[in-house]
């Protein structure tokens, strides 16, 4: 069972002793960060719960915490993936998302299994490990509520041998 | 290219081709054109002069000059266009770099920053600010939010509530900015959007700044007992990398605040993503 009160505690510490403003020992500061990773986790718990039951699908659900840094190891590695985007805004918005990927080509499928423009965009030039390609497709939610994509990398195709027509006499 | 711009339906942003900076905004629906030169600065910490012992620390903000440094004058710059991004890529030092982003039918210029490990090795504690220097006839005024509800408006070297003597021209014009900070002509403004609460100032007319990153090298004796090393655990690291956005809005005075209103909504409350390889069993409660 998940619960979020670890998080509103440690989110109360920290604002009740000024965490953010750099104004604390540095073990100190430390300990800041463990109780928000600490009370983070039995969080993510009672949103899978949540969503399960929104959705009526027990998933596996993973939350990618550094993709402001564009790491997220599920989209990097799955050829497959569902991605649900919650609105909390009390009205529905298009949001841009962006996810690391491997290079590739792959299909964009929206709730109503209808296909979106999507690309992967690349940073010419660029270290792959720095700048890893990233998936990029717009989405609609819903306010107060979500959608789920489904991303779908498609194999590779190999290139068709051409068979040369004889030319007319 | 000589010409190097990104453009939706709503904005052009134009870059300067042999700086790499940010020249120009312009608000295409209401055909607003702004100069706006955008960089990162930083400013040299004091540790104390013969006016004051004061240095500047994690509760005091205190420059040793009133003019900050340029990280550098120019960008290395990549230009990115698909159909669902535009994006310049600025490159201003090993330590510095932006991302200026456009998606489709956004009304706001996007300036992803990413600063740090700030170097410290010069023995100089640094305070890094992106600046936006406009052409802008402000009056020494600027504006700044209150935790996201009221605007207040600040003006330079001034306090509403007694006579007030100006000791540090710097330092003491900052303000906390919460969400937002704006300067305005009366006609045309420029809001800055933050994704945190910054420090933020309007030094000189038409010119807004905003502290990104600090990393410093003495205590201030306010009681810490400790520099802000931002070095890690153990006090021994080489500081932390830290990466925000600015989200930019170029609009009539007039219709300003409905654009930041909505806009920061939609920030605060951003939605949330949660990924899953899928196939799940279904679920029902009970």
């Amino acid at each position: 069972s998940g619960e979020s009160v670890p998080l509103r505690e440690a989110m109360a510490v920290l604002q009740h002793h000024d965490a953010v403003s750099g104004t604390s020992r540095q073990h100190v500061a430390d300990d800041y960060a463990r109780q928000l990773a600490e009370g983070w986790g039995p969080c993510e718990v009672l949103l899978n719960n949540a969503l399960a039951r929104l959705s009526g699908s027990k998933e596996n659900f993973t939350f990618c915490r550094e993709l402001n840094v564009s790491v997220c190891p599920l989209s990097q590695t799955a050829a497959h993936f569902q991605v649900t985007i919650y609105n909390p805004l009390g009205r529905k918005v298009d949001w841009m998302v962006r996810l690391p990927v491997q290079e590739g080509v792959f299909s964009v499928r929206d709730p109503n299994g209808l296909t979106v423009p999507s690309e992967v965009l690349t940073l010419p030039g660029s270290d792959s490990q720095e700048y890893p390609p990233e998936l990029l497709f717009s989405a609609l939610v819903p306010a107060l509520g979500f959608s789920t994509y489904s991303v779908d990398r498609l194999p590779r195709q190999k290139p068709r041998a051409r068979t040369r027509r004889p030319r007319p006499q | 290219s000589r010409v190097l711009v990104i453009q939706n339906e709503h904005i052009r942003a134009s870059f300067n081709p042999d700086t790499g900076l940010l020249v120009e905004i312009e608000n295409l629906d209401q055909n607003l054109l702004l100069p706006v030169r955008q960089a990162f600065f930083w400013y040299n910490a004091s540790t104390g002069d013969n006016v004051s012992s004061q240095a500047s620390g994690a509760y005091i903000f205190r420059p040793n000059q009133q003019e900050p440094l340029p990280v550098r004058h120019w960008a290395e710059t990549r230009l990115v266009k698909t159909s669902l991004v535009q994006e310049v890529h600025q490159n201003f030092s090993a330590w510095c770099s932006q991302v200026v982003r456009l998606y489709p039918g956004q009304r706001h210029l996007e300036l992803e920053w990413t600063v740090g490990p700030i170097p410290v090795g010069d023995g100089w504690g640094k305070e890094v600010i992106s600046r936006f220097d406009t052409t802008l006839e402000t009056d020494g005024r600027f504006y700044t939010d209150s935790n996201g509800r009221e605007i207040l408006e600040r003006r330079r070297d001034y306090r509403p509530t007694w006579n007030f003597s100006q000791t540090e021209p710097v330092a003491g014009n900052y303000y906390p900015v919460n969400s937002r900070i704006y300067i305005t002509d009366g006609n045309m403004q420029l809001t800055v959007l933050t994704d945190r609460s910054q420090g933020g100032s309007s030094l000189s007319d038409g010119s807004l700044e905003l502290m990104v990153h600090r990393r410093l090298l003495r205590d201030d004796g306010r009681g810490l007992g400790e520099p802000l090393q931002e070095a890690g655990p153990n006090g021994q690291g080489p500081g932390l990398w830290v990466r925000g956005r600015h989200l930019v809005l170029l609009d009539t005075a007039r219709a300003a605040a409905a654009g930041h209103r909505l806009l920061a909504e939609k920030e605060i409350l951003a939605p949330q993503i949660v990924l899953a390889l899928g196939g799940g069993a279904p679920y029902r409660l009970g």
